[in-house]
C-alpha cells in the first residue's frame, strides 16, 4: 500500500510543478489533494533532505526522488500478452510509456492476430515468447487472457525470464517467489465508490 | 487508501472461505496474503466483536461486515460512457457484476455504436443520457472515453444525477463537492513492479 502512496504524490507532485509551485508543505500537500495530512506528514518526513525548515519541500527535487525510487528514471521494456479489449486498451495508453513502460512486443493465441503489428510493434504467436525473450531482455509481462489461460501465459513468462508480472486476469496464479506478481481487479476502484455511497445513505 | 485495504481483506476472506477456513487471526491474515502485519492487526481490531480471544476472527462474519461497509450488500446501477476498447473490456467483465456493479446502460458518440445493444444491455448517443438517467435510477457512471471529451461527459453524468464517477480519462476533471470522483491510472500498477526491480538492482 506503501508504494501505492509514492506513486500518488509523484502525480500530486508532478501537477505542482505544471502549476508552477516551488516549494509545498505536507500540509498543504495534504490539503490540495483530500490526502490524510497526518500519513502525508509522516511518508515525507523520511525525504527530510528535499525539505526547507518552514517553508516546505522542494517540488522538483522531491519528485525526481520519488520518481527514482519507484524506478521511473529509466526505461523497462514489456510484454503485453493478449491482444483482445483490455490488451490493445493497454497498449493504446499513452499513461505507460510516459512512465517509462515500453510495450515492445505483444502476443497472442489467435492465428488471425499473431503476423500482424500495430505502431511497428510486432504480434507473434505464444511458441515465439521464449526465443523473443532472449533477445529483447523482456523484464515485465503483462497478462490480459481469459482467466483459464493464465496460468500457463504466466509459466512462459516465468520460463523466458520476467522478473514482475501485471495479471489482469481474474485467476489466482502459482509463480515462483523471485517473480513480483501484482493482480488488478478494477472492480476494487468501484469499491471505493460505493463506500461513499453506502455512507451517504447511513 | 484505507478503503482499499478493506477491499484486499474482503477478497483474502473470501479465498479462506472457498479454502474452508472458519476462524483466522490477523498474523495468520498477514502472513498467508503477504500483508503487513501490524497493520492488519490494527485495521481487524476495530472489528472485534467478529473475534473470538485466542484463535481469531470468524471468516464469514468479518467478510460480510466488510462487504456491508464497502456498499456490496446491495446492486448498483452503473452507466458506462464510451464503447471502445476499454470501455467493451470492462463491460464484460465478471468482477464487476459479482461485487454488485451492473452496468445497465452504455453511452457511446459513435452514430454506428448507438443504437446496437450488447446481451440485451442498449447502447445510447450521449443526447440521450439525461432522459435515460431519470427512469434507471442510475448512481455510479464510468467514463471510458478520450480525455478531450471526458469534462464533457462528466458534466452530462452529474447533470443527470449520478453521485459517483469513476474516471479512466487521462484528463483532470472539474465537478462538484459532493460527487465523488475516483480516477483511475493503470501505470501506478505497473510502478508497484517497477519499484520491486528498481530494489533488487540497488
Ligand atoms: N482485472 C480487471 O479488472 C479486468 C477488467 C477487464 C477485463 N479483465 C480480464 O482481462 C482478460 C481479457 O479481457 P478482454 O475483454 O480483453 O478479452 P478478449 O476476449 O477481448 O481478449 C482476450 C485475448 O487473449 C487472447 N488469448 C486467449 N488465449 C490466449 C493464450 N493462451 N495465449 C495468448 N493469447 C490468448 C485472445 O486471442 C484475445 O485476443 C479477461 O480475463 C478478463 O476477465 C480483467
Ligand atoms: N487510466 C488508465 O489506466 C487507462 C488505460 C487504458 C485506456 N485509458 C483511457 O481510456 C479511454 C478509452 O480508451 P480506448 O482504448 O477504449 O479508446 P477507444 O478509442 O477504443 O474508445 C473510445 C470510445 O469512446 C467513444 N467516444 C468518443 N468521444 C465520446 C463522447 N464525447 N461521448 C461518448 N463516447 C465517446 C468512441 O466512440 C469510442 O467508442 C482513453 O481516454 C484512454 O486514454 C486509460
Amino acid at each position: 500500500m506503501t508504494i501505492r502512496r509514492l506513486s500518488v504524490y509523484t502525480r500530486c507532485l508532478l501537477q505542482l510543478e505544471e502549476d508552477g509551485v516551488k516549494t509545498i508543505s505536507s500540509e498543504e500537500l495534504a490539503e490540495r489533494f483530500n490526502l490524510n495530512s497526518a500519513q502525508v506528514r509522516k511518508d515525507l518526513a523520511y525525504f527530510g533532505e528535499f525539505g526547507v525548515r518552514g517553508t516546505g519541500y522542494y517540488v522538483s527535487g522531491l519528485k525526481a526522488e520519488l520518481q527514482k525510487i519507484l524506478g521511473l528514471d529509466r526505461e523497462w521494456q514489456v510484454a503485453l500478452v493478449g491482444y483482445g479489449n483490455l490488451g490493445s486498451a493497454l497498449f493504446h495508453y499513452k499513461g505507460f510509456t510516459r512512465q517509462g513502460f515500453r510495450i515492445t512486443v505483444i502476443f497472442d493465441a489467435d492465428p488471425q492476430k499473431a503476423g500482424r503489428s500495430v505502431e511497428g510493434v510486432p504480434i507473434l504467436s505464444l511458441r515465439e515468447l521464449s526465443q523473443e525473450a532472449k533477445g529483447r531482455n523482456l523484464q515485465i509481462g503483462i497478462i490480459a487472457v481469459p482467466a483459464e489461460s493464465a496460468q500457463a501465459v504466466a509459466e512462459r513468462l516465468v520460463a523466458a525470464g520476467v522478473k514482475a508480472i501485471l495479471n489482469f486476469a481474474p485467476a489466482r496464479l502459482k509463480i515462483p517467489k523471485d517473480v513480483r506478481l501484482q493482480n488488478v481487479d478494477l472492480s476494487i476502484e468501484l469499491e471505493t465508490l460505493s463506500f461513499y455511497l453506502a455512507q451517504a445513505t447511513r
